[in-house]
């Protein structure tokens, strides 16, 4: 599922 | 940040207001759907989760890992919660007489299940927080859906619910562009569970911004669609 990607949306 | 992501985020924020304005002004929540606000509720709670690490951090005085971007996401965190929660408090205790809960008639499984069942299989971390937020992200795809039943089954929508769903699809739209800009220059941006799911949750609205801007060129007050 490729890289984590940090949550910095909303 | 840039001004796409800054753009929807604010939009989104704008039909909240518009939401509870129109609550508050007309002291009726007619033609809104309890079971999408209820649904909004739980992507809420489901994703903004990691504001208690955010709070864990700042009672501890551990303020290395808090930034400018992180307050912000704080703050709106906080306000569409409390605006969200407020909304489907206001539905069931003042405005309840007005509800329109016959005719909410979508069966909330059908987009919970799926969900839940999506959020275990496609994510991209097998953890409780990880599941509840990629969950929290298929459920607003489709937490519309009530709402657009409702609209059907209605016929038309008045000035105020219009504007409010032009906004909360507005929103996403806009998140798609900011999701493209920002693979454009930020290096290893891709979040693919969050833009499938966004490119579904705007098309949901696709209908509804057509009859939306035809309305808007016509001048109508009221929100027509089709029978």
């Amino acid at each position: 599922t490729g890289d984590y990607v940090p949550h910095d949306e909303l | 940040m840039n001004i796409f992501r800054i753009s929807a985020d604010l939009l989104h924020l704008a039909s909240f207001f518009i939401l509870i304005f129109k609550m508050k002004a007309t002291k009726s929540c007619k033609g809104i759907s309890f079971k999408t606000q209820l649904m909004y509720t739980l992507v809420f709670t489901c994703r903004y989760l990691d504001l208690f690490h955010v709070l864990g951090m700042m009672i501890t005085f551990n303020f290395a890992h808090i930034t400018g971007l992180t307050l912000y996401n704080t703050f709106m965190k906080i306000l569409f919660l409390a605006a969200s929660y407020y909304i489907v408090y206001l539905m069931r205790t003042e405005l309840k007489s007005t509800s329109d809960d016959a005719r909410d008639t979508f069966v909330l499984w059908h987009i919970l299940a799926p969900c839940a069942v999506l959020a275990l299989i496609f994510n991209a971390q097998f953890t409780i927080l990880e599941i509840l937020w990629t969950f929290s992200i298929y459920l607003e795809a489709v937490a519309v859906m009530p709402q657009l039943m409702l609209l059907i089954e209605t016929g038309e929508a008045d000035s105020l619910s219009s504007h409010y769903m032009f906004a909360v699809g507005g929103y996403r739209a806009l998140y798609l562009v900011n999701w493209v800009y920002r693979y454009a220059t930020e290096p290893y941006y891709s979040n693919w569970i969050a833009w499938i799911a966004g490119f579904v949750q705007t098309a949901l609205f696709g209908d509804f911004f057509y009859y939306y801007f035809v309305k808007i060129m016509s001048g109508d007050a009221a929100l027509k669609l089709p029978t």
